[in-house]
């Protein structure tokens, strides 16, 4: 009896759920272990019958009622000649910000970059990651993106590990232009003298980046219609 | 109130919560929903009579259309229905791939009353 039902109850739970598609039955995306451990406290909460203040995100130590993981959908550019003066890798991070509503507060805009699992072997070499704006992205998978203002700078000890971006900052430009979405330019340097060790390793690194590099964007956003600060510190 | 005779056995009419366990498997929606897999969401039923009407967490619209039940049967019977309700957050993934944390409010039944 519930397959018959299943057409109905679909288009209630779009309703429901606010969406205005039909979410993909297919695999899910990688969740990252903080929404897991979001999930389970406030299960842990409502199965003891404790008030919970769900329009604050106490893990991530902001207000928001919705957190939205966005995938990157960007491209590599120059994967037929790497390495060139030090660059290992680039690419275009794309996101789609149409998911993001216009009257909700963008109380957080987190870039994680995942380069990899962590390992002994992994320690070198020290890599330079750069993140700019891409003010125009040119024919997609044709032309090289002109890239704009530089975001972040930021050495790292090998190609492993996660690091974050705090990327409120340009988010806010984007959504105060409703644009609907985001383009980063993304380039990971080898720093000088350390990138002739690499060749002993039993793996190139940047091949190995070029496989495991992971980008997603956490965006937290607070409708005020469904959150009143005043009532709920009260 | 001292004087109300409560029938022997007939307190499980009464208006209270029942438990209700929705499991998403059950309705398809595990496609999309990654957590929970299900909620205890309860439900209130049970009868709302004028007798009882101070006991059952009533509203004084409640106790006036049982009393006006009472002189009228036309008039319905006070119903039993959800006075405390609480939210629940859901995770799941949306038609973009996006994953998605989001509370939905009023989802769990805490208290019925007539």
């Amino acid at each position: 009896p519930w397959g018959q039902t299943s057409e109905f109850q679909d288009s209630d739970l779009l309703q429901f759920l606010g969406l205005e598609k039909a979410p993909s039955p297919h695999r899910f995306q990688p969740v990252p272990r903080v929404l897991r451990k979001i999930i389970r406290a406030r299960e842990a909460a409502a199965a003891s019958g404790a008030s919970q203040d769900l329009c604050y995100v106490k893990e991530l130590g902001v207000r928001g009622n919705l957190l939205q993981l966005l995938p990157d959908q960007g491209f590599f550019l120059n994967t037929q000649k790497p390495f060139q003066d030090g660059s290992c890798l680039q690419k275009v991070l794309y996101f789609n910000l149409s998911a993001i509503k216009e009257k909700a507060k963008l109380t957080m805009a987190q870039l994680t970059l995942d380069l990899g699992p962590r390992s002994y072997y992994n320690l070198r070499p020290e890599l330079v990651v750069a993140l700019s704006v891409v003010q125009d992205r040119g024919v997609w998978g044709r032309s090289h993106p002109k890239v704009g203002r530089l975001l972040f700078l930021r050495s790292v000890p090998g190609p492993q590990g996660q690091l974050q971006f705090n990327l409120q900052g340009a988010l806010k430009d984007w959504s105060s232009n409703r644009l609907k979405n985001l383009d980063l330019h993304l380039e990971i340097l080898v720093k000088e003298d350390r990138y002739s060790r690499v060749t002993v390793q039993p793996e190139n690194p940047c091949d190995r980046l070029l496989r495991s590099l992971h980008a997603s964007l956490l965006v937290v956003t607070l409708n005020p219609k469904h959150c009143h600060p005043s009532s709920r510190k009260r | 109130r001292a004087a109300i005779s409560v029938p022997k056995g007939f307190c499980r009419n009464f208006c209270h919560r029942h438990q209700l366990f929705i499991n998403f498997q059950d309705l398809g929606w595990h496609k999309w929903v990654i957590a929970p897999k299900g909620f205890m969401a309860n439900y209130c039923h049970g009868e709302c009579p004028f007798s009882m009407t101070t006991y059952l967490n009533s509203s004084n619209y409640a106790f006036m259309q049982a009393l006006m039940h009472m002189a009228d049967p036309k008039v319905p019977k006070a119903v039993c229905v959800p006075t405390k309700l609480s939210p629940i957050s859901m995770l799941y993934q949306d038609s973009d791939k996006n994953v998605i944390l989001r509370h939905y409010e009023d989802m769990v039944v805490d208290e019925c009353g007539c």
